[in-house]
């Protein structure tokens, strides 16, 4: 029984496909059968796992073609991806005409969310339709914050959006956790996260993810941290994190 | 005479909204009257300068409330602010119903562009109708971008998108200049340095934004950088990009 994970902050470059490819990947090591969904047109997700997709979720999400047919493998076993493409700028705006338009995905992500333990959802540094459409198929949502001022700032708004979309268009979803990312030895990392402690109590993961340059080199070379340097701290931390998610739900 | 520069990236945390304070901030220390115009939803240029909009870009996008109703002082002479918030995620759907929606902000800003040197409209991150408006009012773009691998990606979207919009919509439009930011004595920063230097040759400044604590920790004071701590390396990186631009263009 799959479990669907939308990752989500419109605040932009807090770690959302970073988290997305390299929890995937780490769950995937410990065993587990993993998809990532990219709805991102910028396509983050499917380039750092060095992939281009001739179909793409533009054409899942506004020409029918099903979900099965566009799934790529990865360099990792159990490790899958739905690519996305730069078209899906458009479809956004595309998305906006078609009846039920929050439902698109959820619809075609049935078909599919059986075959995987986990479907992580990596979504644009927006609230727009392609987030609302994950919002609306998942079971929770995963939150990135990186530890600076301005990510504190728009937490709430995502919260009230969650919510509303709990309230309306999918009364189970929960938040999964909130993830501290980019974390430094500095006293601006350590205020944003007590405030951050003490607000969301033991919804904040023990994990912390620290800033770390192998995270940002290892995107280009299409690959996971864990096979692009096993041993660096960001590799440590996606794996320690994967150990907590599998711990808090031991029965996937 | 007024120059509108739109500052645009769709990728998300690149440092639009630290670029138009700190580098709107800095010309107005050598006495340029200097207007941000924040037409992001998560509202950031308008809290990092510690402000709070009762009326904001999104009464006057929506509601017909004439821009210089809104603008306010900040702590630095010469500096000033229309405000955002967060009710202008709405906005961007409700503009998208307006006739002649991607010319509603340029409509506005043509009252009051001549009253300023400059003026920096911070963009969200995405190529949606709020940055189409800031396209497609400016006379100049200038992008920042961050000295890592998923910069690179989305740049060429960028382009062709500011190329749509100069055949359409704004044919004076014209690329200002290419910023990077966030640059690290790393091999990543050096190599994407490089490759950036080299497609986009002239048009990326030379004053290169180092990556510093004390840009990050302004915000929470509510303050620009020079009024913060004005020895940093970033407030001293702003001053000689603002220093650069002048040279560029002595008659303002
Ligand atoms: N822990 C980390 N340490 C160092 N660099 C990181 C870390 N996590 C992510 N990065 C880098 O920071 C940048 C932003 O991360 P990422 O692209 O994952 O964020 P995002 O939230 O998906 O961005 P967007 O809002 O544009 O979708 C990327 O260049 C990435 O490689
Ligand atoms: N040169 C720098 N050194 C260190 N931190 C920086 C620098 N520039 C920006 N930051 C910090 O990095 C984060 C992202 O910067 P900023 O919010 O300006 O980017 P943005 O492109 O406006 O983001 P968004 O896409 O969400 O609008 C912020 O927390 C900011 O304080
Ligand atoms: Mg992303
Ligand atoms: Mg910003």
């Amino acid at each position: 029984m799959g479990k669907i994970i939308c990752v989500a902050n419109q605040k932009g470059g807090v770690g959302k496909t970073t988290s997305c490819i390299n929890l995937g990947a780490s769950l995937a090591a410990c065993g587990k059968k993993i998809l990532i969904v990219d709805i991102d047109p910028q396509a983050n997700a499917t380039t750092g796992l060095g992939k281009k997709g001739i179909k793409s979720m533009y054409e899942v999400l506004l020409e029918g073609v099903k979900l099965n047919a566009i799934i790529l493998e990865t360099e990792l076993p159990y490790l899958f991806i739905a690519p996305s493409k730069t078209d899906l700028a458009g479809g956004a705006v595309e998305l906006g005409y078609v009846p039920n338009r929050e439902k698109v995905l959820s619809k075609t992500l049935s078909q599919v969310k059986n075959d995987f333990s986990y479907v992580f959802i990596d979504c644009p540094p927006s609230l727009g339709l392609l987030t609302l459409n994950g919002l609306v198929s998942a079971d929770s949502v995963l939150i990135p914050i990186q530890c600076e001022f301005y990510a504190m700032e728009g937490v709430g708004k995502l919260i009230d959006t969650i919510q509303r979309v709990k309230s309306t268009l999918n009364p189970g979803l929960e938040i999964e956790g909130i993830l501290l990312t980019m974390w430094s030895r500095t006293k601006l990392a350590r205020e944003v996260e007590e405030e951050i402690r003490n607000y969301f109590k033991e919804k904040v993961y023990k994990t912390v993810i620290p800033r770390n340059i192998r995270l940002a080199e290892a995107p280009g070379f299409g690959k996971p941290i864990m096979l692009y340097d096993i041993l660096s701290k960001g590799a440590q931390a996606y794996l320690t994190l994967a150990q907590e998610i599998l711990k808090r739900e031991p029965q996937r």
